[in-house]
């Protein structure tokens, strides 16, 4: 089973 | 004020079509660098950035930096009205509630005017950070549409795997699974039909296939697309425009639990 990560855990916000 | 003058006004058409799946609502910015957007997908797993560089532009004047909350879908609509081989000029002014569009014809013989309601939208602005990737893939457009949309029909997940063996696309549904292996190749009559694989490290991912499909409605403005990839980051799918800017995707991988 996949679990979608959000791009939040990447970039943030500025 | 802001006045852009686009020659090549089909361009403009390409770009909204190539975004507003992906995103509805987006505020474009204007500065002396150029007309820019980045949005999120409403789920915040994708996102857009789109750059068109004031060089591009056959005239452009942004006396000062001004964003503009634009509905995707009504852009789309009075930009159908243009014809293809339309000038397009966009107009905009500070602190006016519309921005205009005027289309003519190549012969000048027709001219059109259009107002566009604008939008309050609360951006969010995300800090896109340089990144050295692990593989940077760059192959025919139509080709990588053409895998997405294949492999879209047997499963909703996309593994792409690089190695030095090339590109890898598998994907496993209900039916049954699939894999699509692209080997690097430049011995081609055009440069934009190699498939050329960089990587340093090899790397595998996994995205959802709706996302890379909605991606793909850029396909139109590039004949080549770039994909970036690193175990750490989310991929990015760059479609270039010749001598103006490109749109970039970049979509979050998904993981194993």
């Amino acid at each position: 089973l996949y679990i979608q990560i959000i791009l939040w855990t990447y970039f943030p916000n500025t | 004020m802001l006045e852009l003058r686009l020659v090549q006004g089909s361009l403009l058409k390409k770009v909204v079509d190539a975004i507003r799946d992906l995103v509805n609502d987006a505020s474009f910015d204007c500065s002396a660098t150029g007309f820019s957007l980045q949005a999120m997908d409403s789920s915040h797993v994708a996102l857009v950035a789109l750059l068109l560089r004031s060089e591009g532009f056959d005239h452009y004047r942004c006396d000062r930096n001004i964003s503009m909350g634009m509905n995707l879908n009504n852009m789309a609509k009075m930009l159908r009205c243009a014809g293809n081989d339309d000038i397009i000029t966009f107009k905009g002014d500070d602190g006016s509630d519309t921005v205009s569009f005027m289309f003519e014809s190549p012969t000048q013989d027709k001219i059109s005017d259009f107002e566009m309601k604008l939008m309050d939208i609360d951006s969010e602005r995300l800090g896109i950070p340089e990144a050295k990737y692990q593989a940077i893939v760059r192959m025919p457009s139509t080709e990588f549409a053409r895998i997405c949309k294949d492999l879209g029909s047997i499963g909703d997940t996309v593994v792409i795997s690089v190695t030095k063996e090339g590109v890898k696309f598998s994907t496993r549904g209900d039916i049954g699974s699939a894999n699509i292996v692209c080997r690097q190749n430049t011995d081609v009559d055009k440069p934009e039909q190699a498939t050329t694989v960089e990587m340093n490290d090899p790397v595998s991912l996994t995205f959802a296939l709706r996302y890379m499909n909605s991606f793909t409605k850029a396909t139109p403005l590039s004949n080549q697309v770039t994909i970036s990839l690193s175990s750490e980051l989310p991929v990015v799918v760059e479609y270039k425009i010749a001598e103006m800017g490109y749109v970039r995707f970049y979509l979050a991988p998904k993981i194993e639990e």
